[in-house]
């Protein structure tokens, strides 16, 4: 849930 | 990943590339932060920890190594190559590190979403990198000769949080529908940091005038 949305970015 | 994510990667790659041109081609550093470069060098090391830990796609872990090593390239190139390390402003560099450094860290402490060792560094680098640019700024206030190559860099290293901000609402839209606080506040700031230099360096090209920031 956390490393959805923002986490998979630079 | 859609159109905003991918022009603002780009762009990012971008202007590292332009830097890292100017550096090499005319072997001089003349106008460029060191401070803002060493800052950069800790934003990426403290959010790209996940590297290890993590995998999102052979895009992401790639880019994150180029990221890294070019951030460190830059400065090693600022700090220790006979010919260019003559060339840096360090009497104008004169922004402190820490003062940026320590309220971002103490800051994330404070503010974040999960209490782990590399959510913490995350949320860190997100605050820290918003204000990174400030010497880089100072430096080019009190610089009176900004060439094409580094008015260009700091233009394209702005405009990509810029397009990072289109991609979070059309994310939101169109994903999860989740407020991110964090990222999105940090990310509107760091880019209303580059307002006036926006301002002027669009003048600056439409007018064809040398680039020139107001003391």
């Amino acid at each position: 849930e956390s490393h959805s949305s923002s986490h998979d970015e630079l | 990943m859609n159109a905003f994510r991918l022009a603002g990667d780009m762009t990012h790659l971008l202007s590292i590339i332009l830097l890292l041109l100017k550096i090499r081609a005319t072997k001089s550093c003349a106008g460029i932060s060191l401070k803002t470069q060493e800052l950069y060098v800790i934003v990426f090391m403290s959010r790209y920890l996940d590297l290890f830990r993590t995998y999102y796609s052979l895009y992401n872990s790639l880019m994150k190594i180029i990221f890294l090593g070019t951030s460190m390239c830059i400065v090693w190139y600022m700090r220790s190559h006979k010919v260019v390390r003559q060339t840096y402003n360090n009497d104008e560099d004169t922004f402190r590190h820490f003062f940026l450094v320590l309220p971002c860290f103490v800051l994330a402490l404070l503010v974040h979403r999960n209490f782990t060792f590399i959510e913490i560094l995350w949320t860190f680098s997100l605050y820290l990198e918003s204000v990174a640019i400030l010497p880089q700024l100072v430096l080019l206030q009190k610089s009176s000769n900004i060439d094409n190559l580094t008015g260009t860099y700091v233009f394209l290293l702005g405009a990509y949080r810029g397009l990072y901000l289109f991609n979070w609402v059309y994310r939101f839209f169109t994903e999860n529908h989740r407020v991110r606080w964090i990222p999105w506040l940090s990310g509107l700031i760091q880019t209303a940091i580059y307002t006036d230099f926006f301002y002027y360096y669009i003048r600056s090209w439409k007018n064809r005038e040398k680039l020139k920031l107001p003391a």
